[in-house]
C-alpha cells in the first residue's frame, strides 16, 4: 500500500497501529529470570530470529531461563539500554518497534555494541597498540 | 558501524552497480524515484554508482515487495514487525514487506508518531541499501544503520557513523570535496568526513 504522505492514509488503515506483530510483548513488563509466563516462548523466538539465541530448539519453553536472560542483556547492550536482564518498559518499547529483518548477530558474531572491544564502549580501559 | 561476517563487499571491478524492480510489482515512477534518491545518498559518499535497468534478471541489485513467505526462508509478518531485509554483497536481493503502509513522504511532524502505522519508504530504502553494500547494524541510534525505526518517523540522512563505515569498505567519492577523507579500520572513530551532515 503506497501513500503520498501520512495524512493521505484512510482511517480504516490506521487502527492496526496498536496491533503490531510484537505488541503482545508489552504483557511481559517486569518479568525477570526464574519466572514462567505464558507466551514467553514467542519472545524467545523473537530473540532467536535476530540472532540473540543462537540455537533454535524444536519449541521454546515459557521459562525465563538463562538463555533468555543472556539474550536480553546482549540486546540491551546493543540498543544502549540498561543491561538489567529484566524486561523493563524501555526495553519492551524498543523490542516492539518495527525493524529491519536482518539479524543483529549473524553466525554467532555480534556486530553491534556487544561485539566491540571494551575499550571502545566503556572508556574504562586504556590500550596501547603494538 | 559494523560489517557482515567476513566483510563482504562489491569488488573493485564492479563499482558501477545496476538495480531493477520486480516486474510483478508494477511500481509507479514516484515510488521508483524514492529508491533513486536513496541510492544517491550512498553514491554521494562513495565511488559507487547506481543505474536503473529494465532487466531484473541481470541487475546487480533486485528490489521487490512481497508478502508473507516469499521463498527466501525469511517470511514477512504482515503489518509492522519486520519491514524489509536485504542480503550482503554480492547477493543483491532487497525485499520489502508488501503488507506495510508505505508512505512516500513520511514526514509526520503534524501527527503523533504513535498514532499511525505508516512507514517512511525512503528511510527503509536507505537502510537496506546499506546492507546491500556490506554494512551491518549499528548501535548508534542516529545512524541510518540502527535496526529499528518508529512508525511515522523519517530518517534519511547518512550519519557520520554510516559514512565512516561505508568509506572503510569503498573509500570516498573521488568527485566530491566533502567526502574525500577515507577512513581505515585503525582510524575508525577518529575520522569524520563531514559529508552529508
Amino acid at each position: 500500500h503506497f501513500f503520498p504522505n501520512i495524512t493521505s492514509i484512510p482511517p480504516s488503515f490506521l487502527p492496526n497501529a496498536t496491533t503490531g506483530a510484537w505488541n503482545a510483548f508489552h504483557n511481559f513488563a517486569g518479568c525477570h529470570p526464574g519466572e514462567k509466563v505464558d507466551g514467553l516462548a514467542k519472545l524467545k523466538q523473537y530473540f532467536n530470529r535476530f540472532g540473540y539465541i543462537p540455537n533454535s530448539p524444536s519449541n521454546f519453553s515459557d521459562d525465563f531461563d538463562d538463555a533468555l536472560e543472556s539474550a536480553l542483556k546482549e540486546y540491551q547492550l546493543n540498543f544502549n539500554l540498561n543491561t538489567s536482564g529484566v524486561l523493563d518498559e524501555s526495553t519492551l518499547q524498543q523490542i516492539v518497534r518495527p525493524r529491519c529483518g536482518v539479524a543483529d548477530i549473524i553466525n554467532g558474531t555480534s556486530t553491534m555494541n556487544s561485539g566491540k572491544a571494551a575499550s571502545l564502549t566503556t572508556g574504562h580501559f586504556h590500550t596501547v597498540g603494538h | 558501524y559494523t560489517f557482515f561476517p567476513g566483510t563482504p563487499k562489491w569488488p573493485s571491478s564492479n563499482l558501477d552497480l545496476t538495480y531493477a524492480f520486480f516486474p510483478g510489482n508494477q511500481l509507479t515512477d514516484s515510488v521508483k524515484a524514492i529508491f533513486s534518491r536513496a541510492f544517491d545518498r550512498w553514491a554521494a559518499v562513495t565511488p559507487l554508482t547506481f543505474t536503473e535497468t529494465a532487466s531484473f534478471s541481470s541487475a546487480d541489485l533486485k528490489i521487490g515487495f512481497f508478502s508473507g513467505d516469499h521463498g527466501d526462508g525469511e517470511p514477512f509478518d504482515g503489518q509492522m514487525g519486520t519491514l524489509a531485509h536485504a542480503f550482503s554483497p554480492t547477493n543483491g536481493h532487497f525485499h520489502l514487506d508488501g503488507d506495510e503502509n508505505w508512505v512516500l513522504d513520511g514526514d509526520s511532524s503534524s501527527l503523533t508518531s504513535s498514532s499511525t502505522s505508516a512507514i517512511d519508504l525512503e528511510s527503509v530504502a536507505v537502510h537496506e541499501i546499506g546492507h546491500l553494500l556490506g554494512l551491518g547494524h549499528s548501535s548508534v541510534e542516529e545512524s541510518i544503520m540502527f535496526p529499528t525505526i518508529s512508525s511515522g518517523s523519517k530518517k534519511i540522512v547518512l550519519a557520520s557513523d554510516d559514512i565512516q563505515g561505508i568509506q572503510v569498505l569503498y573509500g570516498g567519492n573521488p568527485n566530491s570535496n566533502s567526502s574525500s577523507t577515507t577512513t581505515t579500520g585503525e582510524e575508525r572513530g577518529t575520522s569524520d568526513s563531514g559529508a552529508y551532515s
